[in-house]
């Protein structure tokens, strides 16, 4: 473990409670796009598929249960409780083709044909695209009461610092991993374009709105 | 043979 690996996973965990408490606080789910969110729960059961079978560290263990529990939650939430305030008009992104498209790469970019192995390759692929239906919701409305600039931060900073996690690995644990990395790079690019859009759509946005 | 890395990142 390296602190920029903790610190990337903290924030990581900062940016589901972020939503988790926006969302209750408001009493509302507008702007947020469940499809994003149930690919995140897509994401974390595909990767933490193995936490009961192959034990990493207790802070594994734990983060893993939590990052599944909390993102179950939060789509539990907005498909139950704060149902009345999604427009699933806007929310349209096709996700089967994030779905298909990451079975594809993962049938191509594996480290072994193996069941578990294909399905962390999955997993990881689909996290790097898993953000679209919320980019795309947000450059179409511009609103965006429930994502704040905070969450889009803590989540651009778990994503922006497992780069030089990798990079510190790299040199001192001799550890690469290239689908990991190069997935990892497209999310990151991917999230900083999710930022330009929130710059562009809401905050200038919001300046236009005052009288 | 590429030894296999072990998937501890969450």
């Amino acid at each position: 473990m390296n602190l920029f690996r903790l610190g990337g996973d903290l924030a990581h965990l900062v940016s589901i409670f972020i939503l988790l408490q926006k969302i209750t606080a408001n009493k509302s789910a507008a702007g947020i796009s469940i499809k994003t969110q149930i690919l995140y729960s897509i994401v974390y059961v595909t990767r933490y598929i193995d936490v009961f079978t192959k034990w990493i560290s207790l802070y594994t263990f734990v983060m893993k249960l939590i990052f599944i529990a909390s993102s179950f939650y939060t789509v539990w939430l907005m498909h139950n409780t704060y149902k009345s305030t999604q427009n699933p008009q806007i929310d349209t992104f096709k996700i089967r083709y994030l779905i298909g498209g990451s079975i594809i790469m993962a049938a191509i970019f594996n480290h072994k044909l193996t069941f578990n192995e294909l399905v962390w390759s999955f997993s990881i692929w689909l996290e790097s695209v898993a953000i679209l239906p919320q980019l795309f919701m947000l450059q179409r409305t511009g609103e965006a009461e429930n994502i704040t600039v905070h969450y889009i931060f803590a989540l651009g900073i778990y994503r922006a610092l497992y780069i030089p996690n990798w990079v510190y690995r790299w040199i001192f644990d001799q550890y690469f991993d290239y689908i990991a990395t190069v997935a990892g790079i497209i999310q990151t690019l991917i999230y900083s374009d999710f930022f330009y859009v929130y710059y562009q759509r809401v905050m200038k946005g919001k300046k236009f709105e005052l009288p | 043979a590429q030894t296999l890395p072990v998937h501890d990142e969450l």
